[in-house]
Parts: structure tokens; sequence; C-alpha cells
């Protein structure tokens, strides 16, 4: 646990408390500071209340605060848990907990789940797949014919969809990864094993002292 | 080769789902 120095209670005043948050999640409290930083510097980029809005969402991901863009939306709308439209700190650390190389296989096949269905209906639908995959092609300029789509779709259902309803569902879904490991791979950002030496820049303003503990 | 991947292999290609994009400064 880390002890807390005053000015640095100042600086998160208005926000969860980082030893709270590092004892919740994967992160260690210097890491939870260090993404602070990265939160405020994201939080400020548009409209500095503190909060992160879709513009300074997408801001951060495409350098291009009105790209507007499915999966962005989708991932924004899985970080705001409390359904605010904006994202507060607590709703960052926590959401980015789940990429952390610690977090559980079982968390990490969750939140994709969740984010591959769309309409939050408890399945992954057909007609979700193939709107993604449509946005998908749009956002690298790729063009496909629609019979070659639906090939793909095929194939992706006849490996996925074991009971063959059209959907796939949870369970489905988690046999799935565990044959095809690779989709995982964007539940996992490497470097948040120790934020504080690959993002030196957030350290600098790091007030907590751990103690060894 | 597109048609030799499942949907998701080509959909987690979008930039939009590599969240190390936050980080950049």
């Amino acid at each position: 646990m880390g002890c807390f120095h005053s000015t640095a209670a100042r600086e998160f005043s208005g926000h969860e408390n980082p030893v709270k948050l590092a004892s919740e999640t994967a992160f260690s409290v210097s890491e939870v500071e260090a993404l602070f930083e990265l939160f405020k510097r994201i939080s400020s980029s548009v409209v500095d209340d503190g909060l992160i809005n879709k513009e300074e969402f997408q801001l951060a991901l495409f350098q291009n605060r009105k790209k507007e863009n499915l999966f962005a939306n989708r991932i924004f709308d899985l970080f705001d848990v409390k359904r605010k439209g904006v994202i507060d700190f607590g709703d960052f650390v926590r959401s980015l907990n789940v990429f952390h190389p610690n977090a559980s296989l079982e968390d990490k096949t969750d939140f994709s789940f969740r984010l591959y269905d769309m309409d939050c209906t408890g399945f992954i639908e057909r007609q979700e797949v193939k709107q993604m995959l449509i946005a998908l092609l749009c956002e690298s300029e790729m063009k496909l014919a629609d019979d070659t789509i639906e090939m793909i779709l095929d194939q992706t259902f006849n490996d996925a969809d074991v009971d063959r309803d059209g959907k796939i569902d949870k369970t489905e879904w988690s046999d799935f990864v565990i044959k095809n490991p690779s989709l995982l791979k964007i539940m996992t950002l490497p470097y948040l094993r120790d934020i504080t030496t690959t993002f030196p820049s957030f350290v600098f303003n790091s007030e907590v002292d751990e103690i060894a503990t | 080769q597109p048609t030799s991947m499942n949907a998701f292999e080509l959909i987690s290609m979008s930039r939009a789902l590599d969240l190390g994009n936050l980080f950049e400064e």
C-alpha cells in the first residue's frame, strides 16, 4: 500500500483515491498515479472538466476528435460504466485493468464478448458481425465483394456457432477464443505491466511513496 | 488473405481496438 501526501490528495480531489483503486486492480499505487497523469491529459484535451467525453476519447485514439468510429463508440460505452456519457477516473482505471497482462482470461473473454455484442442482447449475432466487418473494411479502405464477406461470415459462424442457432452465446465465445487465442490479442496491453518506466513522462508528477509491502 | 481469416481476426485489426494509442503523445 502506498502513503499519500496531502498535496497529492489535493491533486486527486473529486477523483477516487489511487490507494483504493490499486487495491482493487492489478496496478500498483504509483501506476494508478501514472494513469492519472494520462487521464488528466485526455480529460482536459477538449473540455478541462476532469472527465473524458467521447470527443476526447476519439482524439486520444485517432488524434482526430471528429472521427466517429463504431469500435471507439463501443469501447467508450464499455468504459462508461456508470452510463453518464463520460468516463471518470475510477471507470478509466478499472476498465484498463482488464487489459493488464495479469488480468484473468475470464475477464478478457467477458469484455471482448460484450464488446462484440453491440446490441447488448447477450448474443453476438451474424448481423452485428457483418456490421463490424463492413466498418473495419471502411476504416482500412479495403474492398471485399459481398459474397466474399458472406463467405467469411459463413466460415466464422461455422467455427463459432456450435449449436447452429445463428448467434454466438457466451459459452460458444469462450470456447472459440480458446481455440483462437489471437482473438484476445487486443485485450492485453503489455506495457501496462509497468507504466512508470514505460511512460516516464507521467512519473515526474508522482507524489506517492510506495512503502515496500 | 482476408478470406482465410475469421471475421473477428479482421475486426480486431481496427485502430480503435488498439488502446495503446491512448498512450501516444
